[in-house]
């Protein structure tokens, strides 16, 4: 079975001049992960 | 009639020798492979869709009967002298961690109780961080990325992919859509779809020279994670983050397997298979979760919802193009859950 998540989060951007990075994944294709282990931040 | 009834007499052995020949043949051929498909990883060559007869073999298969078959075999009770026994082959076949089981093996009366066991308290930690999502499974990832562009697609795998809408359905609160210079900054904003309500979601992947650089709200992408579950793992399905849950939808669909083999050969593979899609918002935005079973492991069960039933041996052949869907306590806040919280479970048959 697959569980396939989509969802919203903010985007790295320049701000002022500013790189301001937002959303990132921790993870990557391949790697196992567990419940409740953080997939990105 | 002594020619006939030796001849009978042959007719049984004969055909378990091919049966067991057919089937070793078929087993070596899966680990041969298996192994390409290893070598092909460790050089780090990614796999590519090709999709080949069997996969096309595959739609003529009674899939959905097999399926509710399997079921009824998982669910026969086993004697209990026999039950770690069993459990035990199991998890050495499927790299199940028995240790984790929450009770003694002897507990779980049949394959699909072990099956959708629970875990022992603490076994899974969930990462508290305020600005993190976590993995709302077991599994391996098999795909992350951001979605760009018109078409919103995400990668089934390389060389082929399927759009969001479609997984979600076409009805979804996530309208994707490149937004035309005039629309204002206001129309971005997203205020989640619920009956009676005046507001809706357009979460716009407009270029971002066309997105207002002088608005002080952070720009939102739009993200993906694929996550497949293996036989052996542990097939509870928790909340990635603190959300609530505005709507589900139920696609009947198929029930191809969902192993990597067919993931590289049956084309619309997440999008044909039988799927219930969890719909809400969270902090940053709009979230949807969506599982899908196999022929294998056919059935969701929602934990918010008990009454739900997948896997029916009503299903239409044709896969319904139109969702069951429900709004959850319309016009309210749906149904709130908690990062970590149990939402679903996948069963067998």
């Amino acid at each position: 079975s697959t569980v396939v998540l989509v969802f919203q989060a903010p985007v790295s951007e320049m701000r002022n001049g500013q790189a301001i990075s937002n959303f990132e994944f921790s993870v990557r294709n391949g790697d196992k992960v567990k419940v409740g282990e953080a997939i990105g931040r | 009639g002594g020619g006939a009834g030796s001849g009978n007499k042959f007719l049984v052995p004969g055909a378990t020798v091919a049966t067991m020949l057919m089937l070793g043949i078929l087993h070596a051929r899966r680990l041969y492979d298996d192994k390409k498909v290893e070598d092909r990883k460790e050089k780090g060559i990614e796999p590519e869709f090709s999709p080949d007869v069997k996969a096309s073999f595959m739609k003529l298969l009674p899939l959905r009967s097999m399926s509710r078959f399997w079921g009824h075999l998982m669910e026969m009770q086993i004697p209990v002298f026999l039950r770690p026994t069993v459990y035990k082959a199991w998890a050495r076949a499927f790299h199940s961690d028995l240790e984790e089981a929450a009770l003694p093996l002897e507990n779980y009366a049949s394959l699909q109780e072990f099956f959708v066991r629970k875990l022992k308290e603490g076994s899974r930690p969930i990462d508290t961080d305020p600005n993190c999502l976590v993995s709302p499974v077991d599994g391996k990832i098999l795909q992350i990325g951001e979605i760009r562009g018109p078409g919103a697609l995400i990668d089934q795998v390389k060389g082929f992919s399927y759009s969001v809408s479609s997984l979600l359905g076409t009805n979804s609160n996530l309208h994707i859509n490149d937004l035309e210079e005039e629309k204002s900054e206001e129309d971005l904003s997203g205020v989640v779809d619920v009956p009676g309500a005046k507001s809706w979601w357009c979460v716009s992947l407009a270029s971002p020279k066309r997105q207002n650089p002088m608005s002080m709200r952070p720009k939102r992408g739009i993200f993906y994670c694929v996550i497949y579950l293996k036989p052996g793992d542990y097939h509870r399905v928790h909340s990635p983050v603190d959300w609530n849950i505005l709507r589900r939808r139920h696609f009947s669909g198929r029930l191809f397997p969902q192993n990597e083999r067919a993931v590289q050969t049956i084309r619309n593979l997440y999008i044909e298979n039988e799927r219930v899609v969890l719909e809400g918002e969270w902090k940053e935005g709009f979230i949807a979760l969506a599982a899908i079973g196999a022929t294998n492991i056919g059935s969701i069960r929602l934990f918010i919802e008990p009454e739900i039933q997948t896997n029916k041996p009503t299903a239409k052949l044709v896969p319904s193009e139109r969702p069951d869907e429900r709004m959850y306590e319309p016009g309210g806040t749906g149904v709130v859950v908690k990062k970590g919280e149990e939402v679903a479970a996948f069963y067998m048959g």
